[in-house]
């Protein structure tokens, strides 16, 4: 799972 | 990114600058829960633990940075600086940080999408801000005079939230796999708080007269 894309947001 | 998320962060960014505008040149935090402040701080502090260990584009590193070091400089305003400190409203705002940091926690070690110890502070921080706002409507219901800056700092932060759930549905509709129940859950549930202010606030400027909460 990309870590990254989950998190994208503030 | 889209336009909403874009517009979101934007009016994210207008509620912090609106709130250190009254903050810093009236010199006053009349009005303003030193609670959800704090609850602010810690929100971002839990969320934003992989600032230095995951880059994801300068925009959220410099975002990231600003919603960090601005509530704790205005926790700091409210706390130690010898003019406004005078302002603060110790009185009424009077809600306890634990009955809401505490159940949130727990919530977090209970449901998340992975038990890592990031991200159980990542889902803290969604369950943590979906209810960081309530000492301050709390607050606002007590008190009889609404200043405009206060009830615009709290107008664009509910402005943030529904732009938010716009985006969401947006990033659903054209993302493959986009779909994070916690955080949609979380973010409704915030937005929702502050449907009772909206109401009262769009009243207030249609009828053209002082915004004021029924207690």
């Amino acid at each position: 799972e990309d870590e990254d894309e989950d998190h994208d947001e503030l | 990114m889209n336009i909403f998320r874009f517009s979101g962060d934007m009016t994210h960014l207008m509620s912090v600058l609106v709130l250190l505008l009254k903050i810093h040149t009236i010199k006053s935090c009349a009005g303003i829960s030193l609670k959800t402040q704090e609850l602010y701080a810690l929100v971002f502090l839990a969320r934003y633990l992989d600032i230095v260990t995951n880059f994801i584009s300068l925009y959220n590193t410099i975002m990231k940075l600003i919603f960090l070091g601005s509530s704790f400089m205005i926790v700091w305003y409210i706390r130690r600086h010898r003019i406004v400190r005078r302002s603060y409203d110790k009185e009424h705002d009077t809600f306890r940080h634990l009955f809401l940091v505490l159940p949130c926690f727990i919530l977090a070690l209970l449901i998340n999408e992975r038990s890592a110890f990031k991200e159980i502070m990542w889902t803290f921080s969604l369950y943590l801000e979906a209810v960081a706002i309530l000492p301050q409507l709390v607050l606002l219901q007590r008190t009889k005079n609404i200043d405009n800056l206060t009830g615009q700092y709290v107008f664009f932060l509910g402005a943030y939230r529904a732009l938010y759930i716009c985006n969401w549905i947006y990033r659903y509709f054209t993302e493959p796999h986009y779909v994070h129940w916690i955080t949609w859950i979380s973010g409704l549930v915030q937005t929702l708080l502050y449907a009772d202010f909206f109401y009262y606030y769009f009243n207030s400027w249609k009828n053209n007269v002082k915004l004021q909460l029924p207690a």
